[in-house]
This record gives structure tokens, C-alpha cells and sequence, in this order.
């Protein structure tokens, strides 16, 4: 799951997708 | 007499409860703008179109959030599914915005790809296989209600091997499969196929999206074309 900090985080973000 | 109407409006408020739903959630696209100081080349067209997909993904990840039952999968579940259909859903969006035009993929509206632009991208073969999807839809009036049901279908039915509550997958394949039939029989009455004509699709949307990879993959592993982070992510995610 660490592999996949991105998709991980924009998915547990509910408002606006993180600034990448 | 009652009961046939009660039944139509049963078929169509559940119908269109998932199937709004999906056209409200569906993202707005988003445009390429291919870098106008740099000069065109094969490396240029890639870039743009890496950068394009990362961002694209961004709109889609959240727009996953917003299919019926998808939220209430568990976050390892709901990456699963990503992480197996992330290209289909892509493709299936060019495919879509493609449907109006002759032999040209719309990647975006600002960046329209012809033959010789495909060419010259090194997408010539890849190209002419999501060409076939578009023929394919088009030959059969593919309408934006069953556009994003085949979508949100494509995602639930990505076949990952990771997934630890496949019963919660099942009831939302469940859930996407029947607002799809209930649209049919409300919409097609005279085709009752037409549901599964559209499920018949999925294969080659699915064969399309694996060469789709290999061939991003093979562009990552050459290394000359700058990927953003969550592209490879994905990208890694299928290797």
C-alpha cells in the first residue's frame, strides 16, 4: 500500500483532490 | 391495470436514481494544451499526453467517489479496482468524445489526434485499436446515459486480484448491472439485447487498455518522456 501514496490519498481526501 | 404502471414507474426511478447520479458526477473534461514554444516531435506529443492522463486521472479518482455503493467499499477495495481499471476508464472517455468525428481521437478539444499525428506519436497501432472501440459505439448510437454506466461498469468489473470483500464488488456489479438493464427496457424496448450487446463490448475495451500499458510502460522504461507521479503510480500498479 505504501507503493501507492497518491491514489491513497486522493481517494481518503473527500473535499478537493490534493495538490499534486 | 395498476400494476403494469406501478412496475414502469418503479423501472424508471430506480433507473434513474444510479443513472443521474453518474451524469451528475460525470468530470467536465479537461484540456491538453500542448506546450506552443516547444517544437512537435514524437517526444512532445507523449509528454503531452502523459501529462494529460495524470491529470485526467486526478478528475477520475474523484469522480470514482461518486458511483453508487463505490464509497462504501473499503479503501484498500476501492485502490484495488483503480488500480486495475484506471486505463479502461480513460480510454473509454476518449472513445466517447471520439464519437463524433471521422478516423480522429479526441483526446481532448484541444488536442484532437489524427493518422498522421499517430504516426508521428509512435501511436499508430494503439490508436487504430481504440479506433475499433469507437466504430464499434458508434454503429450503435452509444448514449451518454449508457456511456457512464459502462464506465462505472468497466471499474467494478476490472477483475483485480487483490480484493478482500469480493461479495461488496459482487452487489455493486450487481447494482451498475441492473440500472444498465433498467435503462435498456425503458429506453430500447425494442432491442432486448441491447444490455448485453453493451456488456460485450468490455473485452475489447479491456485488451485495448492492456496494450495501452504495455506501451506507457515501454515509454516509462525508455525514459525519455517526463511522467507526473500518480501516472507511474498507476503505470507501476499494473507491472
Amino acid at each position: 500500500k505504501e507503493k501507492h501514496k497518491i491514489l491513497h490519498q486522493l481517494l481518503q481526501n473527500s473535499t478537493s483532490p490534493v495538490d499534486l | 391495470s395498476g400494476l403494469p404502471q406501478k412496475k414502469t414507474f418503479f423501472v424508471d426511478a430506480v433507473e434513474n436514481k444510479v443513472v443521474s447520479l453518474l451524469l451528475v458526477a460525470e468530470p467536465e473534461s479537461i484540456f491538453a494544451m500542448p506546450d506552443p514554444t516547444v517544437p512537435e516531435s514524437d517526444i512532445k506529443a507523449l509528454t503531452t499526453l502523459c501529462d494529460l492522463a495524470d491529470r485526467e486521472l486526478v478528475v477520475n479518482i474523484g469522480w470514482a467517489k461518486h458511483i453508487p455503493g463505490f464509497p462504501t467499499l473499503s479503501l484498500a477495495d476501492q485502490m484495488s479496482l483503480l488500480q486495475s481499471g484506471w486505463m479502461e476508464i480513460l480510454i473509454l472517455r476518449v472513445v466517447f468524445r471520439s464519437l463524433t468525428m471521422e478516423d480522429k481521437l479526441v483526446y481532448a478539444e484541444d488536442y484532437i489526434m489524427d493518422e498522421e499525428q499517430s504516426k508521428l506519436a509512435g501511436l499508430f497501432d494503439l490508436n487504430n485499436a481504440i479506433l475499433q472501440l469507437v466504430k464499434k459505439y458508434k454503429s450503435m448510437g452509444l448514449e451518454k446515459e449508457e456511456f457512464v454506466l459502462l464506465k462505472a461498469i468497466a471499474l467494478a468489473n476490472s477483475d483485480s486480484m487483490q480484493i478482500e470483500d469480493s461479495e461488496a464488488v459482487q452487489r455493486l456489479q450487481d447494482v451498475l448491472h441492473g440500472a444498465l438493464q433498467d435503462y435498456e427496457a425503458a429506453h430500447h424496448p425494442e432491442d432486448c439485447r441491447r444490455a448485453g450487446k453493451l456488456i460485450m463490448t468490455l473485452p475489447l475495451l479491456r485488451q485495448t487498455a492492456a496494450r495501452a500499458v504495455q506501451h506507457f510502460c515501454s515509454i516509462k522504461q525508455d525514459g525519455r518522456v517526463p511522467m507526473h507521479k500518480l501516472f507511474l503510480e498507476l503505470l507501476e500498479a499494473k507491472v
